[in-house]
């Protein structure tokens, strides 16, 4: 169970390496899953993005922070349907 | 539950769908049974029915593709979005995508459904012992052609069942060479090629020529993935090469050396360290037939829903036992009410073609190596009706299970499929093993038999794919694999060859007979159908044709065909098809309630 040698860590040619910030990632989800609209349309991204983690939390059961926690970021990074949640 | 805005839904529950293409992951008939259950799951609970289209346009039309695949909604590789639908509607509308840089599996790993040998296309069984030894992959051990097999069973050594795994040097699929298997190396735009590629693909398909130059000869197949496939890295569907170097070190399995994220890995070359070529390993993958259900409730009509359990709740997990949510229920009925049908009728799709040629050679990894039947085999069929793949671990669907073989010397409502039907003087004649029935029209459920066919034509074999009884002259025509004999009253001429009729080699047997007007009949083998000439007893010029092109709608490779009251029937496993002279299936249910009338 000891590793004799300290671990290589490597990043893999071709891996598709998503260097989103966790703030990114759940800007683009929600966005994508109709949670918020695109960015012209909204007067303060705060005030959005809160409402919108509330809005899909409710949606899909989690716990309604209004926070990006980790549970919510791990839902953001699950696999699942490509049908938006909310809307057309 | 939810449905789309407008309440959107079908105006009619006669749906039609289609498959367009598959992944390399899965066997066809794996896929195309995923997608019946799946439509199952709704049809189940309400008035819809499904019929698979096997060409034209269907109200849903289902295929697979990666990233942007032509509706402008683009996947985004291995994990994140799996698939999606669209609601019931024209043109794209009700369609369903599935993303094929995700694994697709039953939900618990591999499934890697095996052709040929004994195992009746049963799937492998991970691990198996050989010689002692436990596996866990296809293996080339015992052979010294190169082609790899596995054991259907724990323990090979005991129960010498086997199948040959997934390969391109065994069958290619789609494409436009029938199947047929890879040929290396191949010549394409001027260079040569030992095996399957990308080159000239931007979808990422490993395909390869059938013929030793596709810049000549154009014809191409796309390749199965092996069992040991990559999936994404930067050689998808590429077979992890054991052992491999990496970092000084050499690897005999997958690893998650050089990774945070314990995802195993293997190189697609023998040394990663010069090459850098390597994939993600299977794992469990992700259950076509769960998500399949769920694309399906968005095509007819239901959005995601909020209850976690729910079969649209967007987020996808495995479930073993599946059952529909009360939630799910609710909205499908919400939209198509809450009739619920008899179910029987779905078992409607083929599931495995009835006619592989199994070799049933004695054992196989062993020094003598049995051959692989090429298109000209010309084995005598096998009689016993091959049992369905156990494909339900993982998804725990009940299978239909019949005892089988069952003895159909006795009761013709025993029998699975029957080797050839057709009418003489009137009476439907079913053929079996040396036995037949006859069946009148007029008198509905009355089964006479059975009788010894060599009883009443003595020189006929005891298997008879096919026979018709000439219009005009009453003659009695009778087929056995590439032979055929002809009865005038107790006379009889034969056997002859079928090349005397102008069929050519292709035809391994003649699976049907369609009588029409002006002295013509259609003989029917596989996929294709020849028209003979009954006054030169010769098939005309033109011929064969693809059965599809005439007779769209029908199973392609059905093992029975005959007229019968005017309609042409197409048989298939325990089903037909009939068809109208105006070539519309008007109706498909059991040969054995329908037509036999078997209570």
């Amino acid at each position: 169970p000891l590793h004799s040698r300290p671990q290589a860590v490597i990043t893999f040619p071709g891996e598709l390496v998503s260097n989103l910030t966790d703030l990114q990632l759940a800007e683009s989800y929600l966005l994508r899953f109709g949670y918020t609209e695109s960015e012209g349309q909204t007067r303060s991204r705060q005030v959005s993005m809160g409402k919108a983690l509330r809005r899909m939390q409710k949606q899909l059961g989690l716990e309604e922070t209004g926070e990006l926690d980790a549970s919510t970021l791990a839902t953001m990074r699950a696999p699942r349907c490509g049908v938006p949640d909310v809307g057309r | 539950f939810l449905t789309f805005e407008g309440d959107l839904k079908w105006d009619h529950s006669d749906l039609t769908y289609r498959v367009l293409n598959y992944s390399p992951d899965l066997d066809a008939s794996v896929i195309e049974d995923a997608f019946a259950r799946a439509f199952k799951v709704w049809s189940d609970v309400t008035p819809l029915t499904f019929t698979r289209l096997q060409s034209g346009e269907a109200d849903i039309m289902i295929q697979f593709g990666t990233q942007e695949h032509g509706d402008g909604y683009p996947f985004d590789g291995k994990d994140g979005l799996l698939a999606h639908a669209f609601p019931p509607g024209k043109g794209v509308q009700g369609d369903a995508h599935f993303d094929d840089d995700e694994f697709w599996t039953l939900g618990t790993g591999i499934v890697v459904k095996t052709s040929y040998g004994n195992a009746n296309g049963a799937a492998c069984h991970f691990p198996f012992t050989f010689e002692g030894q436990s596996y866990s992959t296809c293996i080339s051990e015992g052979r010294s052609d190169g082609l790899l097999w596995c054991a259907t069973t724990p323990n090979y050594d005991t129960d010498k069942v086997y199948g040959f795994c997934p390969s391109e040097l065994l069958y290619t699929y789609d494409g436009n060479s029938d199947g047929a298997k890879c040929v290396f190396p191949f010549i394409f735009e001027g260079k040569s090629y030992d095996a399957c590629t990308t080159d000239g693909r931007s979808d990422g398909y490993r395909w390869c020529a059938t013929t030793a130059s596709f810049d000549q000869d154009k014809k191409y197949g796309f390749c199965p993935n092996r069992d040991t496939a990559v999936i994404g890295g930067n050689s998808q569907g590429d077979p992890c090469v054991f052992p491999f170097t990496f970092l000084g070190q050499t690897y005999s399995a997958c690893t998650s050396e050089g990774r945070q994220d314990g995802k195993l890995w293997c190189a697609t070359t023998s040394n990663y360290d010069t090459d850098h070529k390597w994939g993600f390993c299977p794992d469990q993958g992700y259950s076509l037939f769960l998500v399949a259900a769920h694309e399906f409730g968005h095509s007819l009509g239901l959005d995601h829903s909020s209850v976690r359990d729910a079969l649209m709740y967007p987020m996808y997990s495995y479930i073993k036992d599946f059952h529909l949510h009360p939630d799910d229920v609710s909205g499908i009925q919400f939209l198509y009410g809450e009739q619920v049908r008899w179910a029987p009728l779905l078992w409607l799709w083929p599931h495995v073609p009835s006619c592989l040629p199994g070799r049933g050679s004695g054992p196989v990894p062993t020094a003598q190596v049995p051959d692989i039947p090429d298109q000209t085999s010309t084995q005598a069929e096998d009689t016993t009706t091959p049992a369905e793949p156990d494909l339900a671990t993982g998804d725990d669907y009940p299978m239909p299970t019949e005892p089988s073989p069952v003895d159909p010397s006795s009761d013709a409502c025993k029998v699975n499929s029957f080797d050839a039907i057709t009418e003489i003087n009137g009476e439907l004649h079913f053929f079996k093993s040396g036995n037949y029935w006859k069946s009148s029209g007029s008198r509905k459920g009355t089964i006479q038999g059975p009788f010894r066919i060599s009883a009443t034509w003595p020189a006929l074999p005891a298997l008879i794919n096919a026979a018709f009884q000439d219009v005009l002259t009453k003659k009695l025509f009778f087929f056995s694999g590439r032979r055929f004999w002809v009865y005038t009253g107790s006379s009889v001429v034969g056997p002859r060859g079928i090349e005397k009729l102008g069929i050519g080699k292709e035809a391994e047997r003649i699976s049907g007979a369609l009588q029409r007007g002006r002295g013509k009949v259609l003989l029917f083998s596989g996929e294709k159908y020849w028209r003979l000439d009954m006054k030169v007893q010769k098939v005309d010029k033109g011929y064969p044709r693809l059965t599809d092109d005439t007779f769209a709608g029908v199973p392609l490779n059905a093992h029975d065909v005959f007229l019968y009251q005017g309609k042409y029937h197409f048989c298939q496993d325990r089903f037909y098809w009939r068809m109208t002279p105006r070539y519309q299936v008007e109706r498909v249910g059991y040969v054995k309630y329908d037509i036999l009338n078997c209570p």
